[in-house]
């Protein structure tokens, strides 16, 4: 979970 | 009507035969500039990016954009009966419900048509940041494949840490550890042989070999693999095909509880 949050806070500074 | 032709059919195989295992079905976006995917892994832990450039293709048409979901394995089939050499030619009408390929032998004797039923797929599509990475390594595709391969017999996951000269790569398992060192090598005379290193900091993160492994079944794609690090940022793993586009995978790390 903490790896796909990292993912989503990636893409979400886009 | 979008209309696309690539000579090196071979090409799109490999694309597809590269992403097939790790995301199940996804959007082809198609617009002026070309032909793109991207879709995030079942497990949403990694994202697989592509693009096709425009002028990549002998032949490009696409008068409005349009977005064409298909299952990957359906896709697969379907590429799979084409020839490596034979030219591939993509075609679909404006809010069409299918889409064609063609395949044309090099000697232009045997002309196949195969029809491939699209399907309504949601999903965002998600931005990639433009980020300043802590190190960028360029090195043979095969050797990075080759690095994952052998690691997974031994651990699950993988440190990656990149220092000025050289990139480590090191796993633990039941059985034992094992660590492989690539050292810098610009070498002049053989180019495909290469390992570059860029740093602006030392890095060092932990990502699972399984995607890792997945993700080099592009290695066919390219001469070199490109990874991209930073501290709690994803992982890029990057493919370039030579005047046409690249095809480049995202991970999240491994982060320490």
């Amino acid at each position: 979970l903490r790896d796909q949050q990292l993912m989503f806070d990636f893409f979400a500074s886009a | 009507m979008f209309e696309a032709r690539i000579a090196q059919g071979g090409l799109l195989k490999k694309v597809v035969e590269a992403i097939k295992d790790l995301i199940e079905d996804a959007n082809f976006d198609c617009n002026n500039s070309g032909f793109s995917l991207q879709a995030m892994d079942s497990s949403h832990v990694s994202l697989v990016a592509l693009s096709l450039r425009a002028d990549g293709f002998e032949h490009y048409r696409c008068d409005r954009n349009v977005s064409m979901g298909m299952k990957l394995a359906n896709l697969s089939k379907i590429l799979k009966c084409a020839g490596n050499e034979d030219a591939i030619t993509m075609k679909s009408e404006d809010n069409g419900d299918t889409i064609t390929f063609m395949f044309e032998t090099p000697n232009q004797e045997r002309l196949s048509e195969f029809d491939l039923k699209l399907m309504d797929i949601d999903s965002e599509h998600l931005g990639i940041p433009e980020a300043e990475y802590d190190a960028t390594v360029k090195l043979p595709a095969g050797e990075f494949q080759r690095i994952v391969k052998d690691l997974s017999s031994i651990g699950d996951t993988v440190e990656i840490s990149v220092t000025k000269d050289a990139v480590k790569f090191g796993t633990t398992g039941d059985i034992g550890s094992a660590n492989i060192m690539c050292r810098q090598n610009k070498s002049v005379d053989k180019p495909e042989e290469s390992t570059e290193i860029d740093i602006n900091e030392p890095v060092a993160l932990t990502f699972a070999l399984r995607y890792l492994n997945s993700f080099a079944k592009a290695t066919p794609l390219s001469t070199h693999v490109v990874l991209k690090l930073s501290k709690d940022l994803p992982i890029v793993v990057e493919y370039h095909v030579p005047d046409v586009g690249r095809l480049g995978f995202y991970l999240a790390p491994k982060v320490e509880e």
